[in-house]
This record gives structure tokens, sequence and C-alpha cells, in this order.
């Protein structure tokens, strides 16, 4: 149940264009059914390297360039889809690269190639055809050779040299659990080949790469988008749902006696979030310090017990995440650091109670009241983004301007509106409209109470239900 | 839910992560905006694409294509004044009401519940063997004051937060519920009073549960949703 697809590699939103006028790309073909059967016309033909699918029109143009062919230009396109052929565009080989149709041009030792069609310094049989890709001075590999892509090269007295391009496999390796792998290897260990992360067979999944963007679930290639042990996918083997994939690990093998300090934190792999110990920032995957209850008080399960909770997070396998004791974590990439709990009903909770980093800066200045007569020059939000200027229209359009609020000076934080929660401002990112102010009451422990004794109230279009439970009662039997 | 039984609150929504996992409760004030707890979420600027609120179910895991389900995805985030613990979440549509979804009342600004008002939570949550998870359980639970509050819990709970009365048998919001509703019947209305925050213990007997205390927040949710 392989895709055509999965012989392309995706730029979603993207079209390729030739500046040469002389050269023509082929004809839209209209109503094409998918992305699927453009693939499937494409693929076979040699002249086709690449194609543009039409989301909404579901058109489809075959393309005989890729963007490393001389004179393309790629950009941005709110239609289209481009698919270009892997061998044309990986930067690595898979098994002997025979289908390598790359642009390298220099051999391992540092030698210009010879072009294919030159038959000096050094003569050879070999005449370039669509079918051995033979093109320009590439590196190629037409007879199979085991040391991959070679060519003849422009000394004469090295007649011909292996270009030294890595396999897929050796090219990227993986650090810790390989979450930040975002190498070309599309097989499983057992040679299974990977399903595309934007299709749903032969295996549904909820890995949708537009959901996780930061994963890089790109074309079929290996990832590991849940904080599994290494890399995986789903395989084009309707029998095996998923799988890992053989790559090499970028650390040396770990001693025992290196492995506990390993495991202790003591090594910071690249890229890695940073540490915390008393809060915890974002999802809290660098949380390293002692919570050992669930956010209920329930006791954590040690990471290397296997009771009551069997599980697959030992601390050996995820080196890097630190699975100490039983000290709440976050090795998977859930919402929070969590943990097994050591109550036989209940798998894993999170640990809630652990409180999030302040991502706030230090307060400039203070205010009394709700801030309605603060006139200072304070002019950045609580997370310190610059604010918008009260007369400005762009990024936000205010609704209190100076022509109606004299007091809205520049970008000053006030309180036009008399918001009980202080001063504030609208900002200057575009995806906050307005925020609270860097500032803090100037007397917060002598303040009266904010609470008004309860009055009359009513209420018209909200609050009110059905309690007839038949239905329900009868679903949920 | 600790010590509830499988109930109605068709404002309580569950909010999915992007594998559909259920992580937190939330409100639907209105038909694009439900009210949650800050601590359900990673920042108050990360982007939030393929989180979503689902509404209309009573089940946890629903199957697939059930009818009153509505899936909704989460368009953005506003994070509320520093002391709330509250966020808003803007919905990418509007969600349909009918009789499985409803909006619950904000209350007035500042509205103190008086003591002994009927309030009840909802949630997926933790049931600490009580019940299951599977479906939603609502408990019922007594408001107290402040004061009485504060004599079990030594002065800590402040002002724009309120309490309810501990029961000798273990009632409240457990793992998974945070971020849900508590809910008052106050003129004819359900009114959303509270909201059900990470809590050091889970329906520990006799003691008096904390929530934050809505009102005083309602004058920055009002304005969150006239502006935005």
């Amino acid at each position: 149940q392989r895709s055509p697809l999965n012989d392309f590699q995706l730029l979603r939103g993207t079209q390729l264009q030739n500046l040469l006028h002389a050269v023509v790309p082929g004809p839209w073909q209209e109503d094409v059914a998918n992305a699927e059967e453009c693939a499937r016309l494409c693929g076979p033909l040699l002249d086709c390297r690449a194609f543009h699918y039409n989301r909404s029109s579901h058109g489809c143009q075959l393309l005989p360039w890729t963007q490393n062919s001389p004179n393309t230009q790629i950009h941005h396109s709110g239609c289209c889809d481009l698919f270009q052929k892997k061998d044309y565009i990986r930067t690595c080989i898979m098994d002997k690269g025979v289908g390598y149709r790359g642009t390298v041009a220099t051999t391992a030792g540092g030698l210009t190639c010879q072009s294919w069609n030159h038959r000096f310094p050094n003569d050879h049989r070999y005449t370039p055809t669509l079918q051995n890709g033979l093109e320009e001075n590439f590196c190629r590999n037409p007879d199979g050779d085991s040391g991959g892509p070679w060519c003849y090269t422009t000394n004469p007295s090295v007649r011909f040299q292996s270009c030294g391009i890595k396999s897929c496999q050796e090219a990227a390796c993986v650090w810790c659990n390989g979450e930040d792998y975002r190498g070309s290897v599309d097989h499983t260990e057992s040679g299974r080949e990977c399903q595309r992360w934007d299709l749903q067979y032969p295996h549904q999944h909820p890995f949708h790469p537009g959901k996780f963007m930061e994963r890089g679930l790109d074309d079929n290639y290996c990832r590991n988008p849940d904080g599994s042990e290494r890399p995986w996918c789903y395989t084009t083997d309707p029998q095996l749902e998923r799988e890992f994939c053989a790559i090499p690990s970028c650390a040396p093998p770990l001693t025992k006696q290196f492995q506990s300090r390993f495991i202790s934190g003591s090594k910071a792999p690249p890229d890695q979030v940073a540490t915390t110990f008393n809060c915890f920032r974002g999802k809290g995957e660098g949380y390293r310090g002692t919570a050992n209850t669930t956010t209920a008080g329930v006791p954590c399960q040690r990471w290397d017990s296997q009771s009551p909770h069997q599980h697959g997070f030992s601390p050996e396998k995820y080196a890097c995440k630190d699975l100490r004791e039983n000290f709440c974590r976050n090795p998977d990439g859930s919402e929070a650091p969590w943990c097994f709990t050591t109550r036989p009903g209940m798998r894993v909770a999170f640990c809630y109670q652990i409180p999030r980093c302040t991502d706030e800066i230090l307060p400039e200045d203070c205010y009394q009241g709700s801030g309605k007569q603060y006139r200072g020059s304070v002019n950045k939000t609580r997370k310190g983004i610059p604010c918008q200027h009260w007369s400005a229209e762009t990024p936000h359009k205010p609704q209190f301007t100076p022509a109606s609020a004299p007091q809205l000076e520049k970008n000053f934080c006030r309180n036009p509106d008399g918001d009980s929660h202080g001063p504030w401002c609208y900002t200057t990112d575009p995806g906050t409209l307005f925020d609270y102010c860097a500032l803090k009451h100037c007397n917060k422990d002598q303040l009266p109470s904010i609470l008004k004794p309860p009055v009359p109230v009513q209420f018209e279009k909200c609050g009110k239900r059905v309690d007839r439970m038949d239905r329900w009662r009868s679903m949920m039997r | 839910v600790v010590g509830g039984q499988p109930g109605n609150s068709p404002w309580t929504v569950s909010l999915r992560n992007r594998k559909g996992e259920h992580f937190c409760g939330g409100s639907l004030v209105k038909e694009k905006w439900v009210l949650t707890a800050r601590q359900c979420f990673s920042s108050c600027h990360e982007p939030l694409t393929g989180y979503e609120v689902w509404s209309g179910t009573l089940f946890q895991n629903p199957q697939p294509g059930e009818p009153d389900l509505q899936r909704v995805p989460i368009a953005k985030m506003v994070c509320g004044p520093s002391s709330s613990q509250l966020v808003l979440l803007k919905l990418a549509r509007s969600v349909t009401l009918n009789q499985r979804v409803a909006l619950i009342c904000l209350p007035p600004e500042r509205y103190v519940v008086p003591p002994r008002t009927k309030c009840e939570i909802a949630g997926w949550g933790e049931g600490k063997g009580s019940s299951g998870a599977s479906v939603l359980h609502v408990a019922s639970m007594n408001v107290i004051s402040n004061q009485e509050c504060n004599v079990k819990h030594r002065g800590r709970v402040h002002e724009n937060e309120m309490c309810t009365e501990g029961l000798l048998v273990p009632t409240g919001a457990c793992e998974g519920d945070y971020g849900g509703p508590l809910a008052c019947f106050t003129h004819d209305c359900w009114v959303l009073q509270g909201i059900i925050i990470p809590n050091r213990v889970c329906a520990r007997p006799r003691w008096p549960a904390i929530f934050m205390r809505v009102s005083v927040f309602v004058d920055w949710i009002q304005k969150v949703m006239q502006l935005e």
C-alpha cells in the first residue's frame, strides 16, 4: 500500500519558476483526483522531475526541473504545492546511490568532476541519457559501484574517484531520543518503507503534519513526534503499524559509570530546553526538580520500577530526560511534567502543582487605585512587549485614542476604561491586542476589599439547561 | 470528579491536545469563548494549532461520528491578569447551542456568592475510584465564606479565590478536571462563579476546596470578548 507520493518531497504552498522564457513547463491538467494521481503521472516519466498540484482547482503541472536546476526560483504560492522527486533533492544516498540525481560535482578528495559528455582528460564509454541520469559533471553511480556515486576527475593523474556522499543512514545521527532528527531516512530497521505523515493509510494516526508543526513531520521520513525511544514511522505494510528506524546515535555508547552521570543531567545535548528546578517553562521538558507527587498529592512511581504500572520509560533508554527516582518529568512532550502514580487505578497524572516560571518582567513603576490617574512613562507590557502608540492604527485599531482621552500620550501605559486590573496598552505584537503593563500596585497590602455584597441580578440567555436525563442515561447505558 | 455522579453540564467542555487527548476542562461563556485555567497551557503566546475544544458529549472518548459532538479548533488564547490564573480561549468558529451545548452566565462584577449557595463542579477527570472518568461527572458542593475557609487554610485564601465546604465524604475536583467550572444556581440560572485550579490535594475529607473567583475578573472577560 505504498503511495506514489513516497518518491516525492513536498514543499507546501510553493511554486517553482524557471527564469528562462525559452523553457516552458508542461500544461496544467485539470480535474486530477488528487496529488497522488499527479505523482502517478510524473513518477515513471524520465523527464518529469517535479510537479505542481493546485489544491483548489485540483490541477496538476508536470515539471522537467527541480529547485536545484539552473535558472529556477522557488516562491510562495497560495494555491500550489510543489512535489519534487527525492532522488533530485536528497543530499544523501540510499543503498549504493544508483538513483542519486543530486548536484555534487566534487570528489571526496576535492577534485572537480569531469563532464560526462567529455572524453578529456579521461576517456570513457559512458554516454549521458535520460535513463542513466549522467548529467553535467555531477557525481553518479551508473555501474552500481559499492563506494557510491563517483565521477571521472579533471585531474589527468586521477582517472576517477568516489564523491564520498554519505548514506542517509550516516548523514545525520540522533541526539538523545531523536526528537530533533530531521534526516532523510524513510525506511524502518526491518527495511519496510515508511508511510507519509500526511496520509492516513494504510494506518490511521493523529500525527497530522499541520498540527505538529515543530516536529518536522515531512513526507515519510523517520521522526519522533511522541517522545518514543528513537525515531520511528508508520509503515506501508498494513500488517505492521509502526516500527523504529535504524539511525545511529551521535553520542558514543555509554559506560555504566558514565551513564549514571549522564542520567543525572550533567550533559546537555544540543538544542535541549533550558533546565529549571523550582518551576517549569513551556511544557516542562527541561524541569529537573524533585517534585514527586501528582497535582493531587498521589506519590509518583519510580521510573526504574515497573510496578504498579508497566511502561517503556526506563531511565537508561531516556538518558537525556533525567528520569531519576520518582520525580515528575516530561520525557514525551506532554502538556506538563507528569509521572506514573503509585495508585494502581491511576496510571499517569500531571504535576501541575509545580509552578510555572514567570514570564513577566520586573515592574518598572507603580500605580494607585485602579491606575486611572497613572501618568508615568512605562511603555511595556508585563511580558516586555513595547506598547503601541495610542494614536497609531497598526497593528491594532484602538478604541481609545488621544482625541477622546487626552491623557493617552505616546505609547505610555494608561487606564482609559478604568480597568480594575490596572494600566494597560495596545501592544506592538500583532497577535496580542492589549495587555497589562509592567507596573505594580503602590500599596497592595492596604487595599480595601474589592468584593461587593450580593445584589439581585437577572440573567436571560445563559445558564439554562434541560435536566431531563432520560436520553443521556440510555446513551450511557 | 471525586464523589460525583454521571450528569449533565452543557457548558462544560473538554480541551483536547493535538493527539485528541483530554487534558483539561473549560466553560463555555460565549459561542466563541471558553474560560479555563492558565496552568493548562504551556505559554500565553505559543500557537495552538491542532488544539480543540470538544462540546456536546458526555463521553471522554466519544465514538467516531457521534452526532452531538462539536469539535472546534482553538484559534487564540488570551491570558488573564497576573493574579487570575485564567485564560480565555477564542474558538475558530462559534459552537451551535442546543440541548447539549449551552452558555453559562457570568456573575456580576465582584459579586460574592452567599455562603451555603448550592453549586456543582463537572469534569472528565480522575474519580479516585469513586467514579469512572469515561463519562462526565458532576458533584454538588456548598459555598462557604472566605473567612470560614481561611480557618482551615490559615489565611492563605485571597479575595480573588472562593471556597466550597469540605465534606467528610471526599467530594471535589481532581486530575483532569482543572479549568472546569464551579457553577452555582443563582436567580434561576447557572452562573460560573469559580474555576477549578490545580490544587495540592484532590477532595481531601473535611478540607474546603479553593477555586478562582470569576466575578473578580468579569470586567477583563467582557473587555477581551468585546475588543477581540
